[in-house]
């Protein structure tokens, strides 16, 4: 309170308006379901399996106070004012996948040899606002 | 970008991209550290679609030969025994591997045969390149693998005794090389049993270790009707032909892009609900366990 003769802020006439604000956004930041096949890659000559891939995605808004709800760390929320009070060109956190599962594929090699191989972090599986 | 300080997580910015992969004239910031060679079979093909703005034939242009069909079907089959239908590795303590390389024999040498009396069925000289075989790759088994064609009725039980050898290659002369060691494998062949694998990995060992590239090796396998353990006496060979074995290694691939499960395994125990870190230090498979200083102590504290 900088200057204490500045009277209270008066109590917003209408609550519900302005608890509307720190709701979470109708197209919230969530997980989407995405599936692809080799084939459409035309990689189906050399990778022999799986035939079919989900790697999921992250898309939606973040909800401007609510950190907890994805995990999120304070600093968030410090982007989200920094964002809104002080500097527009800093962007607003963006909703990204928090978790990931791993893969296995079989491939053919270059010389003709097969292999077997788990990748990491091929499948997103949570989202989280950063 | 680095221009900005440092990167999101420290891993580095370049992928690993195979030499005789047509990506590598790539933005400088994604050319491979000086140190990498060889690529992962997946990275390449995904930085040509990302690089080929536009086109929407991303044929990998990296030529492919085509493998043994029965090699293929074993690999199908071990796939499937590793993952689900959705591509997830299955969990089980036994999988500690999270790659696996079937190599077929690039050259044979046959041998004559020696004396068919004695069921001396089928020898061979096979070299096998394993130049795809990457540094951060770390033997954990290797097996000669045979397979029966079981579509020739057999009635009894078969006993099959298999000598191999190793001797450096001598490139000078194309002669196949002699004999240098050999080590003696006994195995007991179901009559129903498809594959058979004969555990070569103390064998090949040193010299996978030594990053060998080409193997060379003799192997001598006798198979003869009869089962040593019913005393059954060994009769005459069972006169069936054998294909030229595969090479199968089952390695553990230490890079970032690899699968660690112990790490995941670990790290699920401690803090699940937590994002995992992603520039997280790979933990020590064998667990910070006994390592109890003032850190662990303030992190336990800290946990609590």
């Amino acid at each position: 309170d900088e200057n204490p003769k500045e009277a209270p802020a008066a109590p917003p006439s209408n609550l519900s308006e302005y608890f509307k604000q720190f709701l979470f956004p109708q197209n919230e930041c969530e997980l989407h379901n995405f599936r692809l096949s080799f084939s459409q890659l035309k990689w189906e000559k050399w990778i022999i399996a799986p035939h079919r891939y989900s790697p999921q995605y992250c898309k939606g808004d973040c909800p401007r106070a609510g950190g907890h709800r994805y995990g999120s760390p304070v600093h968030t929320m410090v982007q989200n004012i920094i964002y809104e009070k002080l500097d527009p060109s800093v962007p607003k956190p963006s909703c990204v996948p928090a978790e990931y599962s791993p893969l296995s594929v079989l491939t053919i090699e270059p010389d003709g040899s097969i292999v077997y191989k788990e990748y990491e972090d091929m499948i997103a599986t949570k989202c989280t606002c950063r | 970008p680095r221009s900005r300080g440092r990167v999101a997580s420290d891993k580095p910015s370049g992928l690993v991209v195979a030499a005789e992969d047509p990506v590598s004239e790539l933005n400088p910031l994604l050319r491979p550290p000086k140190g990498a060679r060889r690529g992962y079979a997946l990275l390449p093909p995904l930085l040509k679609v990302l690089s080929d703005r536009g086109h929407q034939n991303w044929e990998s242009e990296v030529p492919r030969l085509q493998p043994d069909s029965r090699a293929l079907r074993y690999m199908k089959r071990l796939y499937k025994m590793s993952a689900t239908k959705e591509g997830i590795p299955k969990a089980s303590k036994s999988h500690l591997y999270n790659t696996v390389r079937l190599f077929t024999p690039c050259s044979e040498c046959k041998h004559r045969h020696s004396d068919l009396a004695k069921g001396d069925v089928h020898s061979v000289d096979l070299l096998f390149n394993l130049d795809r075989v990457t540094a951060l790759e770390h033997l954990l088994k290797s097996v000669l693998l045979y397979s029966f064609d079981t579509s020739v009725p057999i009635s009894s039980p078969i006993t099959c005794m298999c000598h191999l050898s190793v001797k450096e290659h001598d490139f000078s002369s194309q002669v196949c090389p002699s004999v240098a060691h050999s080590v003696a494998f006994s195995l007991h062949v179901e009559v129903k049993r498809k594959w058979v694998e004969i555990d070569v990995t103390s064998f090949l060992q040193p010299l996978i270790a030594t990053n060998r590239r080409n193997i060379h090796m003799a192997v001598n396998v006798t198979c003869l009707m009869g089962d040593p353990q019913h005393n059954t006496r060994l009769e005459n060979p069972t006169g069936m032909a054998l294909v030229p074995p595969s090479l199968l290694l089952y390695l553990n691939d230490t890079s970032e892009q690899a699968y660690h499960r112990w790490n995941s395994l670990r790290h699920s125990r401690t803090n699940p609900e937590r994002p995992r870190q992603r520039n997280m230090p790979l933990v020590d498979p064998m667990g910070d366990r006994g390592k109890e200083n003032s850190q662990g102590k303030r992190a336990s504290r800290w946990r609590r």
